[in-house]
């Protein structure tokens, strides 16, 4: 499956965007503080990704600074046709949509795992954080090969 | 248990050496110690033209190299539709910023989409297509961006 | 105790300040809150252009050009005859880089020894001089270096 | 005071430099594994800085592959004409040198204080660390005032 559009509504420094994205390498590219790492997390938000990634401590905190509502939306293309996937926050509880209806969590989770969307480790390498894969102790480093046996 | 966890490392093992090879010139091995639930993955990478040295003592550029390497590898043994990487090429020099656009050249070319956030030439020059971010006053927007007239 | 440590941070802040503000055009701010022994030190930044935001939401490049500015701070309150910098500019793009070479030249003017890593053309063309580190089969060398052979 | 030579004897990656150094601002500056850090690293050694930023879990590790023995020396130039201060590595314990002569670690240390030499976090920025000074609590933070007050 291919992620066909990005689109953002007031998810940190991006009030509203609507992103077409291709299949390939996609470089982004800006200076200092412009959004690149928010725009990252906005995709990985939807796909699951929690913590640490999202340089936040509140859930809240990813809505747009004087916003109350924040939504991100994926338009994925399957073999099967177009799915659209999207995650939310209100005030500071999340929320999920399949096809614009709210659906639960585990619901959303599970079609993106049937679409083999996962929030592991190495599908997101967040800012700052590429050495740590290598410095992590031999012991910690069986969990990559847990994930993947 | 023990079983599959020896089969996923002697796979991801062989793609660990493959690709760093491949993509470094330098040689690489894993393997297991131990066994469950006591077990350890261990590590040796040996950057090219260097003796083998502990994982500890590997500079910046070459643990960055060896963690990117690692991530292709576990993407051969489990494929993910999507990849983001946020400056993993912060410690890179030019050569190894080169090694990194190989790496994302065997996700894509398996079918992965690869989304790249870098501030270097020699990575982005290697993305099928840029795209420019820019903030005003705390507003941050998306331009299409012309790598020709991307600053060094 | 209470009183040294109000006095060491109200001449921390004022240069804190002093020095993100011209280095950057932002603003910034440190005050102490609580008292001995629970007292904290709290720190918000402005970048140059954007709203007052919480420290963790700040950027990686934006965080540097703070903590950066946060050294030279406790360096004016309490000088060092040297300081050592690796990399430090790895998140910054160009114009950050020359805020960098800014501080740095703070450091240097007060008479310290500044030695700097960085494979950045924008930081190192500020040095007073080069030294070029290489490789041959695991022994490292140093030979001096003209900038204007320095790749870009 | 000013460190007018660096002298190394099988520091890491270094088998033997005698590096002249000069006031102001000097440039560091070579390709990926060349040795730049190692180098930062045998001048921190010297001034006292610890753990995390000397990357080695023992300190048998800082000696070079295959030598017994490591050594770096510090001719530094102040008012009142010149000193020499050396540490290094026999095995797997340290020793110091002023002047060439064997002292206790005290008597080195009283002597780089004297100087000024502090192994104090903010004047050793090691790779990778730069936003820690950003990222630490704001109750670890007052260590850094305590320090200076
Ligand atoms: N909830 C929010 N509402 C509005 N703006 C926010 C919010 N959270 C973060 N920001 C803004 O986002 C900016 C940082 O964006 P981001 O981290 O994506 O930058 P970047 O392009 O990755 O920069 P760098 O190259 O330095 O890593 C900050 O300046 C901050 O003010
Ligand atoms: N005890 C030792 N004996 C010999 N060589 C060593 C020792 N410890 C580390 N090294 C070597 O030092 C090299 C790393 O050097 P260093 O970390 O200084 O590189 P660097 O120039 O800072 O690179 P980067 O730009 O990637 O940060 C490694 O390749 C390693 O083999
Ligand atoms: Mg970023
Ligand atoms: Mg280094």
């Amino acid at each position: 499956p291919t992620i066909r559009e990005v689109r953002i509504r007031n998810f940190k420094s991006f009030r509203s965007l609507n992103l077409p994205l291709l299949p390939g390498i996609t470089g982004i590219t800006g200076p200092n503080g412009s959004g690149k790492s928010n725009l990252l997390e906005s995709i990985a938000f939807v796909l699951g990704h929690r913590g640490r990634g999202l340089r936040a401590a509140r859930l809240g905190n990813l809505v747009s600074r004087g916003a109350r509502r924040a939504e991100v939306t994926l338009k994925i293309a399957t073999r099967s046709g177009e799915r659209t996937v999207s995650r939310g926050i209100r005030g500071s509880t999340g929320f999920y949509r399949i096809g614009g209806r709210i659906v639960p969590r585990y619901r959303a989770e599970l079609l993106l795992r049937e679409l083999g969307y996962r929030a592991d480790w190495y599908t997101y390498v967040a800012q700052g954080t590429v050495t740590r894969l290598v410095e992590m102790s031999p012991r910690e480093r069986v969990g990559i090969v847990e994930e993947i046996s | 248990r023990d079983g599959a966890l020896a089969d996923a490392v002697g796979r991801l093992a062989e793609a660990f050496s493959k690709i760093y090879g491949e993509v470094s010139g330098g040689s690489a091995r894993m393997w297991l110690s131990g066994s469950w639930p006591d077990a350890a993955l261990e590590i040796e990478v040996i950057p090219p033209g260097k003796p083998p040295t502990r994982l500890e003592s590997l500079s910046g550029g070459e643990k960055s190299v060896a963690a990117l390497a690692l991530v292709a590898a576990v993407a051969a043994v489990r494929p993910s539709p999507i990849y983001l990487f946020d400056e993993a090429d912060a410690m890179l020099d030019a050569e190894n910023c080169r090694r990194f656009a190989k790496i994302l050249r065997i996700l894509a070319y398996s079918g992965s989409q690869v989304l790249v956030v870098s501030l270097k030439r020699e990575t982005l020059s290697e993305a099928d297509r840029i795209l420019g971010v820019t903030d005003s006053g705390g507003r941050s927007r998306v331009v299409g961006v012309d790598l020709s007239r991307y600053p060094g």
